[in-house]
């Protein structure tokens, strides 16, 4: 279902480039979980980004079912993009101006359906339940305390069941029960839905409920390890 | 060192009053190690907000070095801050515009300071060095990756080398080795220098290397763990 060959992504400054991801090529199957983990600085938000098609490699290719994504006009990229992915930010990029449930419900806002209309409010709110943010609703972002604004985030990428779920920390401002509950709810979106699932995390417990984790340092893929979950 | 009496901080909603710290009383002893964990929206980050002196309680003092900061004037409150604390935000809060160097310099340049004179540089240099961004300090914040950002913002935090460091979250983005790396180096200056840390974290790893732990749920402080770590 998504397919990188040998991307490479360059940063320019003045004076020097940087190299943040060199010569990746890997492969994720319908349906897969996979974690990838690695020190700070290694590259992980920038191939993720690369592979969700939020970003364009300085060489290679990422193929989003099958398409190249590279070669794709913008419109038909950012189409592919909003109908069969989501994207949790480590830096969450939440509206400030709009509330918990504007945030969660403007992927359909976007596509040009009604949030208020009843089944997407009932998905919206489902989607609030399950990052355990009922009753908060009304609150704007600057009005959230960090891991709560983390579980928007978390909500919006998922509410509209996205075949190919990308997200980058999405629990490094959660306790553990708030954030094993997040977790769970991601593994049972892959188990019963055959979602798909590429997890970056900073958390071995989290990694634990991939199929298999690939070690990123550097900007490659250094390692793979295949934890036969299933 | 520092003390809390009664804290109470309501925050006022269009329909609600949302109680995030409901009445807290704590005092900390020179040199000590405090960690505070509790769940996601539990009123950690707005208490050590209220510890710091960056926000107002809505009843309640809060005690720094045994002057009631409530009852200073703002000067005071603000000299007294600058010269006596640190704070790692869990947002990071780096100015967009400056580099690494600036960003960690800061505290210098707000006390009127050169950052570039022989002895703050290098001092600055030191705290670059401490939290492993050394080659990175022409980068600007939104050239960083996040656990770096989180790392400029420690470094900015400990550059002055004050009485009491305060630290919301501060290895969230970081890996194990990285994270590990700083809160051992808090914990020299701890040991060595006789700075107050109080810590916020998620990450009972990096509560471990506290003195005492206090659980914190619902706006309140439920629980006390003593390590008795030295
Ligand atoms: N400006 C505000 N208006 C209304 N409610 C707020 C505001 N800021 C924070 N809150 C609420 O206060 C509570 C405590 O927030 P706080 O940021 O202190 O939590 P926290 O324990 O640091 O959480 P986390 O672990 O997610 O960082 C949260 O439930 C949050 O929704
Ligand atoms: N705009 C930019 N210009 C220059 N360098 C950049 C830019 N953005 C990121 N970098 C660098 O690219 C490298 C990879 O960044 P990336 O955000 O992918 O790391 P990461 O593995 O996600 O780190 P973390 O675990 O801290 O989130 C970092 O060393 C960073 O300094
Ligand atoms: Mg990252
Ligand atoms: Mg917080």
């Amino acid at each position: 279902i998504l397919e990188a060959r040998s991307l490479t992504r360059q940063y320019r400054m003045t004076g020097e480039i940087v190299e943040a991801v060199r010569g990746v090529t890997l492969s994720v199957m319908p349906g897969e979980f996979v974690a990838l983990m690695g020190p700070s600085g290694s590259g992980k938000s920038t191939l993720l980004q690369l592979l969700g098609g939020l970003d364009q490699p300085t060489s290679g290719e990422v193929l989003l079912e099958g398409e190249s994504i590279g070669r794709l006009s913008d419109s038909d990229a950012t189409r592919l993009r909003r109908e069969r992915t989501g994207f949790v930010f480590q830096s969450f990029n939440l509206v400030p101006l709009m509330n918990v449930v504007e945030n969660v419900g403007l992927p359909f806002t976007i596509a040009g359906q009604d949030p208020r209309s009843a089944d997407l409010s009932a998905r919206i709110r489902e989607a609030i339940a399950l990052v355990e943010l009922t009753g908060k609703e009304r609150h704007k972002p600057d009005q959230l305390s960090a891991g709560e604004q983390q579980r928007v985030a978390v909500a919006r990428a998922i509410v509209t069941r996205p075949a190919l779920l990308f997200a980058d920390e999405p629990t490094g401002n959660l306790d553990f029960r708030t954030g094993t509950g997040i977790l769970d709810a991601l593994w049972r979106t892959c188990v019963e839905r055959g979602q798909t699932i590429v997890l970056v995390t900073h958390d071995a417990k989290a990694a634990a409920y991939a199929d298999r984790v690939l070690v990123v340092g550097d900007g490659e893929v250094q390692d793979e390890i295949v934890l036969g979950r299933r």
